[in-house]
């Protein structure tokens, strides 16, 4: 039964959509059965694995305008797209009652197909993060050694708080890796410690380097894997997926 | 009469902060005198300059309850800063008539008392971002050079030219600028190229490169003139504000 993890953080340009990515390649790759949901309006995740306006698009099952289309990516690795109509879903959707449940019910079904299923999530805190984190058992949060990256993780802290007491009390932050990491930058310490004093043992031990070919990749519509996987950008998100089978 | 200038992209991380702040304070150290504006409710304008949770802030100024808090932060450089409530503007301010030209409203008494006025926008394209471009003579794009960034790019020229038809006259996108570059990195052709032809001389010639004490200096509530002025953060830095008054 698969486990729905939402990766997410309101902060932009973190790494999330390159970690949906590279993290679902590298579990694939390990004989984990993947499923990405992309609900970002700005359709990184789809764009980065070549899907360019493929209709239908999540925005039409939110729309309740059908289930969700799966496509597959490769061996073990499927894609929920999505398409800048997106965007107008917040507004549509204002007035109508139980609207931070409607991902939760159309991934119901897909749950015994898969061993793990990542909602890739926009940089904000709105109803459709509402919705990945009201279908979620679980929050990755990638996040860089920096200063900003620390300012803005209360926030993120108090909304998954709020929505167990009141939309899902099975979802929990269960993760926390640090991403982009340039070892010659000394590392921030107190983005560190604050890390490690807040969140313990979610911390992955794995950081995910900065290396380019993790930026090139989305050029040809490939995870790391495929495209340089002798990178480091490969060894490390190869390392983090197993890190991420060992908890289970 | 000042300039107004929004710097704005609506994909995360890209360097909007960082730029409005070390651009403004590059400008001042050549005896610009010039005016930040936070309008992003994750408020990491006025965090980086050691400013937190300061009140009134935009946001009571949007709300209409009273006129824009301006506090010096140095000699030339002031700031109108941000709080979190900001994120519920967007809401409140919904049923509100002419809600778009507020911030408009309240820059205009201040237009004569700086050279430039950048706006620090959020990784959206919503209320806050309108009331920027509609409130601006021009928008900056900083961009990394990087597939993923070029892909979004279509969205805001896209909000540019509807603001433009509809609100603002004015509004026009005259720069974008290559940021957190790698030098050994391939420069990304496809970028470069597609930059140069649809944007010829509005791409500045200066590259902000990757820079691991422009990330630093936040910690310290400083610009990198004030935190490292060797570093090549401000090297770059201050030949970009070079290049922005040659454009005057
Ligand atoms: N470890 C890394 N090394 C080098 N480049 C990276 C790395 N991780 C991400 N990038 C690049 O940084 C940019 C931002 O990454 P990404 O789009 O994954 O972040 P995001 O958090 O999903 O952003 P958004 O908030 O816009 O959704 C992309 O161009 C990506 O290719
Ligand atoms: N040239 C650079 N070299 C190194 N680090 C940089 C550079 N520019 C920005 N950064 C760092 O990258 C992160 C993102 O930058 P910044 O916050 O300025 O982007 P932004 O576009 O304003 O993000 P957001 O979309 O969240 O508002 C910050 O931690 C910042 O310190
Ligand atoms: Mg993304
Ligand atoms: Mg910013």
């Amino acid at each position: 039964m698969g486990k729905i993890i939402a990766i997410s953080n309101h902060k932009g340009g973190v790494g999330k959509t390159t970690s949906a990515i590279n993290l679902g390649a590298g579990l694939a790759r390990k004989g984990k059965k993947c499923l990405l949901v992309d609900v970002d309006p700005q359709a990184n995740l789809s764009q980065s694995l070549g899907v360019f306006d493929h209709q239908p698009s999540i925005y039409n099952a939110l729309k309740g305008e059908g289930g969700l289309e799966v496509l597959k990516v490769q061996k073990k690795m499927y894609l929920v797209p999505a398409t800048g109509d997106l965007g107008g879903v917040e507004q549509e959707l204002a007035a109508e009652a139980g609207r931070e449940f409607i991902l939760k019910e159309l991934l119901q079904p897909l749950m015994d197909d898969f061993d793990y299923i990542f909602i890739d999530c926009p940089p904000s805190l709105g109803l459709l993060t509402i919705n990945a984190f009201t279908a979620a058992q679980e929050v990755y949060i990638p996040m860089q050694a920096q200063y900003l990256a620390m300012q803005g993780i209360g926030k993120l802290l108090g909304l998954v708080e709020k929505i167990q007491k009141r939309l899902n009390p099975d979802i929990a932050i269960t993760g926390i890796f640090i991403t982009q990491f340039d070892r010659r930058k000394v590392l921030n310490r107190y983005v560190l410690e604050t890390l490690e004093s807040h969140f313990g043992d979610k911390v992955f031990k794995t950081r995910i380097r900065n290396n380019v070919s993790l930026a090139e990749a989305p050029n040809e519509g490939l995870d790391i894997f495929s495209y340089h996987p002798a990178s480091n950008g490969a060894f490390d998100y190869g390392k983090l997926a197993k890190e991420v089978i060992s908890r289970s």
